[in-house]
């Protein structure tokens, strides 16, 4: 879904 | 990846490189709010927790550790090494003003109430104001050295830059992140007053300086 965060920035 | 993302996470590092080797080279902190310093050690610790429960890359992981070190080190620099070059009367401003409500806005608005999401949220609040401290010294003193305003200018660019990032994801990836965005577009606007000053003086070759 649009809003999940994959966290891959820094 | 998108070149936004790229060139603003090298803008970042360019500005935490900056710092400090003008303090190691110059043995000086004079003008550097060591209270963002602080706020900006905590910015990352609180972030790259993640570091030791996920593997992204190896560049989001080696970039992570340089942030952590680097934060460390200037703080270590200013408040033990450079002591005596720290300018304590004009680096007044008050953190707490600005952890206590951030750390409690965390509580409040994040993504899913887990320990490392909530830290998360905090570390993304705290940076969009981490560089009050700073820029409330620059306006005490009146002035700023040339090296410090390129700093902040390489900071200020790095987040403006993850906005466009953020637009290029929504666009091709249909990723958005309505904390990170607002957070960011936050920071960056409190920059806008010193990147008037910056292009208007800085790049003229004048010394960036405050009507007192």
């Amino acid at each position: 879904d649009l809003h999940i965060n994959p966290k891959d920035e820094l | 990846m998108n070149v936004f993302r790229l060139t603003g996470d090298l803008s970042h590092l360019a500005a935490i490189i900056i710092l400090l080797l003008k303090i190691w080279k110059s043995r000086s902190c004079a003008g550097i709010s060591g209270k963002s310093q602080i706020l900006f050690a905590l910015v990352f610790t609180t972030r790259y927790l993640d570091l030791l429960t996920s593997f992204i890359s190896l560049y989001n992981t080696s970039m992570k550790i340089i942030y952590v070190g680097c934060a460390y080190a200037t703080v270590y620099l200013i408040y033990a090494k450079f002591r005596a070059t720290y300018d304590g009367n004009h680096d007044t401003f008050r953190v707490e003003f600005l952890v206590v409500p951030v750390g409690g806005l965390a509580f409040l608005v994040n993504h899913d109430f887990s320990p490392l999401e909530i830290l998360w949220t905090f570390s993304i609040y705290l940076e969009s104001v981490a560089i009050l401290p700073q820029l409330f010294m620059i306006s005490k003193t009146g002035e700023a050295e040339t090296i410090t305003t390129h700093y902040l200018f390489c900071l200020g660019v790095y987040r403006a830059l993850y906005l466009f990032n953020w637009i290029w994801r929504f666009y091709f990836e249909g990723f958005f992140d309505m904390i990170a965005i607002v957070a960011g577009v936050v920071q960056t606007i409190l920059y806008c007053d010193f990147f008037y000053l910056y292009i208007t003086k800085v790049l003229k070759g004048k010394k960036l300086s405050l009507p007192a």
